[in-house]
């Protein structure tokens, strides 16, 4: 494992406790895309199909837990909680899950390395990683107060992604045979979707200002 | 499908 590997996980682990520490500790959800949410936890659950049948290392199932548990139990807050429920801007998260999620497994279905029932899995989740983040990002343009914990959320996540596109380029030059195109592509798309949002992210704290993303 | 080397990331 390399640096931007491990840099890269562990921002992503720190956007997840960003975000249960706004809903555990300030038992607000306010800014935070359900859809989105349910999307991660979609994303992992047909990720991880081998979990228990596919023994990487015991970091590599830890990890894995921990993002299926934490992206469960955060959907599980927003919807059924009860006080963090009522902070959830329902009237503002208004993106379709199905126009997502549906032209994700047509593609995967289309496109992959191997035509098996988890390799396509797999596939999807790439695919639907990429473009999970549309409903948070939909989102926080219709918030007009867009608070520190939400910013810092969705900025880790933007990172964690970037970090992982340094970690290709990195094997790529270090290991034999690394070439994955549906990876990189998917992931590239990721990073890309965040470049409007780091632009904001960056002048606002660079002007000690509020964040806010224009409509 | 378990062979690639990318299924150790996350």
């Amino acid at each position: 494992m390399n640096i931007f590997r491990l840099a890269g996980d562990m921002t992503h682990l720190a956007s997840v406790l960003v975000l249960l520490l706004k809903i555990h500790t300030i038992k607000s959800c306010a800014g935070i895309s359900l859809k989105t949410q349910e999307l991660y936890a979609l994303v992992f659950a047909t990720r991880y199909l081998d979990i228990f049948t596919n023994y990487i290392s015991f970091y590599n199932t830890i990890m894995k837990l921990i993002f299926l548990g934490s992206s469960f139990s955060i959907v599980w807050y927003i919807k059924r909680h009860k006080i963090v429920h009522r902070s959830y801007d329902k009237d503002q998260d208004t993106f379709r899950h199905w126009f997502i999620v549906l032209p994700c497994l047509v593609l995967a279905l289309l496109i992959n390395e191997r035509f098996t029932f988890k390799e396509v899995m797999w596939t999807f989740s790439l695919y639907l990683e990429a473009v999970a983040i549309l409903p948070q990002l939909v989102l926080l343009q219709r918030t007009r107060n867009i608070d520190n914990l939400t910013g810092q959320y969705v900025f880790l996540l933007g990172a964690y992604r970037a970090l992982y596109i340094l970690n290709w380029i990195y094997r790529y030059f270090t290991e034999d045979h690394y070439i994955h195109w549906i990876t990189w592509i998917a992931g590239l798309v990721q990073t890309l979707l965040y470049a409007d949002f780091f632009y904001y992210y960056f002048q606002s704290w660079k002007n000690n200002a509020k964040l806010e993303l224009p409509a | 499908s378990s062979d690639k080397d990318v299924k150790d990331e996350l």
